[in-house]
């Protein structure tokens, strides 16, 4: 071996750069795994030295963790936020006013845009690709299905799932499964650990649910729901009306019905009311749903993607009333078809807005969820809502310390109510169609 | 980007045998009805499915 080594002649050749760069990645890769693994360590030796601390029993907690093939843990170590942040601002840089039309032409023929349909027919009106992003069409390009008793899809794109909810879990389709409870969220908790102050806003997020007085239910007919009965028990959590409109609230408030920046809307408080066909407010409490309750219900779910191509904003799909509004600051994986099949609970890791209210049959939830590209979830009623932004983060760590403060477990969303935007409805009333918000690049 | 709608409807009720009963879950009277498929496009305002 001394022999081999020392008569051999040593010759240097330059390795191929490709080679070069691919070990670095690795490397880095490596080194980036290792130090997110101590510091998960560290995390949780904090956490059950804080367990131990309030003398609870140190308890591993659940970490939600994207599990999937390769290409989902590579791009669960990129900053997924910070780069849809930046492609917000990208987007939002003015375009050279003779670059509009061709640059939008570009995009519409990549991408599929009915530049037919458009409401403004001069291109250059938009001076970006954020705001044409959020273009509105020409009235009337999209009629309302006649049937009154017809659930609308609220924008346009592709059905991705659907079916019926068993035991709180969402139908398995190819291998994705998702717990109800981690999308929507349990029922509410403690409202005094979530009390959060928005920094612009006097939006109180303490969401309480006194018990509504016994008597009531004493008003309603016999086959009422009764208040304090649970009226859907999806995963073991029981959805009682109070939960989640909570009735009776008195403090809660929005910041628009505050400075009546929201006009009141008798005309589409009527017409939803109509449409919930609801007794007399002073005969019964709105949420008393008429004898229907005596047909049995299911619990349905459908998920709507919208490529990048599509018209971006959402509508009502029924008339119904949204009670409370729930913010889940989370990540912001992208929701093409092939990452919604291959990342299982997608919907539960990403960003996204819960609205829960009520309709004719009962519970109506409507849930845009943010990707990467448009992370930004807009709803027009809700000025004070910030999503992808970094006030966000802000907010929901603050929940997260006030909650850990309290000794409650942190719910992991913001929750918000409606209920003052319309005192006889105990929240904001949607028609059948009605423009409800959109997504916005970045 | 992506919506998800949950919402609770009418299950319908089961037709009685001499109603022509075929045993599927889809023969249920007066429930809520899809009208999609898994793939399907649509637009805004089209019809989902119904009561």
């Amino acid at each position: 071996l001394r022999h081999a080594l020392g008569a051999t002649k040593i010759e240097w050749k330059p390795i191929p750069i490709g080679l070069g760069i691919a070990f670095l990645g690795g490397f880095q890769f490596y080194r980036t795994q290792a130090r997110e693994k101590e510091r998960r360590e560290a995390e949780d030796a904090q956490r059950a030295e804080d367990d131990i601390k309030n003398g609870d029993r140190p308890q591993k907690r659940p970490r939600i963790r994207p599990s999937g093939p390769w290409q989902v843990q590579i791009m669960s170590t990129l900053p997924l936020k910070a780069l849809s942040r930046i492609w917000g601002r990208f987007n939002e840089l003015d375009i050279p006013y003779y670059l509009r039309v061709p640059g939008f032409k570009l995009y519409g023929f990549i991408f599929g845009v009915n530049f037919s349909e458009v409401s403004e027919p001069d291109l250059h009106v938009y001076p970006n690709l954020a705001s044409f992003f959020y273009r509105t069409l020409k009235p009337g390009v999209r009629p309302l299905d006649p049937n009154p008793n017809a659930v609308l899809s609220p924008a346009d794109g592709k059905i991705i799932q659907f079916g019926t909810i068993e035991h709180g879990e969402v139908e398995q389709v190819k291998g994705v499964t998702y717990s109800l409870d981690a999308l929507l969220g349990g029922t509410s908790p403690d409202p005094e650990a979530q009390r959060v102050e928005l920094a612009s806003s006097n939006i109180s997020l303490s969401p309480d649910s006194p018990k509504p007085s016994p008597d009531r239910t004493a008003n309603g007919p016999e086959e009422v729901v009764r208040a304090d009965e649970e009226f859907a028990r999806v995963n073991g959590i029981s959805y009682t009306l109070p939960n989640l409109f909570s009735g009776g609230r008195e403090q809660a408030n929005t910041a628009k019905s505050e400075d009546q920046s929201v006009p009141s809307r008798p005309s589409s408080e009527a017409e939803v009311r109509a449409d919930l066909a609801l007794p007399t407010a002073a005969s019964q409490p709105w949420w008393s749903p008429v004898p229907s309750t005596k047909t049995p219900t299911a619990l349905y779910y459908i998920v709507v993607y919208l490529a990048p191509g599509d018209y971006h904003r959402f509508h009502s799909p029924v008339s119904w009333v949204v009670g409370t509004r729930r913010h889940f600051a989370g990540e912001l994986y992208s929701v093409s078809p092939y990452l919604q099949r291959t990342l299982p609970g997608l919907f539960t890791l990403n960003e996204r807005v819960v609205l829960l209210g009520k309709w004719r049959w009962g519970f109506f939830s409507f849930t845009p969820v943010g990707a990467t590209n448009v992370g930004s979830i807009k709803i027009n009623f809700d000025r004070e809502l910030r999503t992808n932004s970094l006030n966000t983060d802000t907010a929901a760590d603050r929940a997260a310390q006030v909650a850990k403060e309290k000794g409650q477990p942190y719910s992991g969303f913001a929750e918000a109510t409606y209920a003052a935007a319309s005192k006889v409805l105990n929240g904001h009333p949607l028609k059948r169609g009605e423009e409800m918000g959109g997504f916005q690049l970045g | 980007s992506t919506i998800v709608l949950v919402f609770e409807a009418p299950k319908g009720r089961r037709p009685s045998f001499d109603e022509g009963f075929m045993g599927g879950p889809e023969d249920r009277k007066g429930g809520f009805r899809w009208n999609v498929s898994t793939g399907q496009k649509v637009k805004y305002g089209e019809s989902l499915g119904f009561v």
